[in-house]
């Protein structure tokens, strides 16, 4: 995955069947941001694979004041980035 | 340690945490 400067991973082991997962993310590098990240800590979060998008989830840390929405892009793209490599993985395991 | 806790509107929680000590640091 392209460096964002925004980093998302597993926040627990994927079993490759339950269709909400547990992520984590934080900003390892602001200077790839436009706005000033609120704090550097990681933000823990579920994200339900089949009914939601990166991008709803990017919006609603914008209204809760991790980002500044001009970076909603940046932390959509690393969101998406990260459950496209969950779901290729998944596909692997289980075709 | 401390883990503050947001809850969007919408009903969606995010907790934050201090960032892995280990990742932090790579390069």
């Amino acid at each position: 995955a392209e460096d964002t400067g925004v980093r998302v991973e597993l926040a627990e082991e994927d079993n490759g069947r339950k269709s909400t997962i547990a992520l984590r993310l934080w900003v390892e590098d602001p200077k790839k941001l436009k706005g000033k990240p609120k704090d550097n800590g990681a933000i823990e979060f579920t994200f339900e694979l089949e009914k939601e998008t990166p991008e709803d989830v990017a919006q609603e840390m914008i209204e809760s004041g991790f980002f500044n929405e001009s970076d909603v892009k940046i932390v959509a793209k690393s969101i998406r980035d990260r459950v496209a490599l969950i779901q290729w993985r998944r596909e692997r395991i289980r075709p | 340690g401390l883990h503050a806790q947001v809850v969007h509107s919408a009903g969606r929680r995010f907790i934050v945490s201090p960032v892995p000590e280990s990742r932090l640091r790579e390069p």
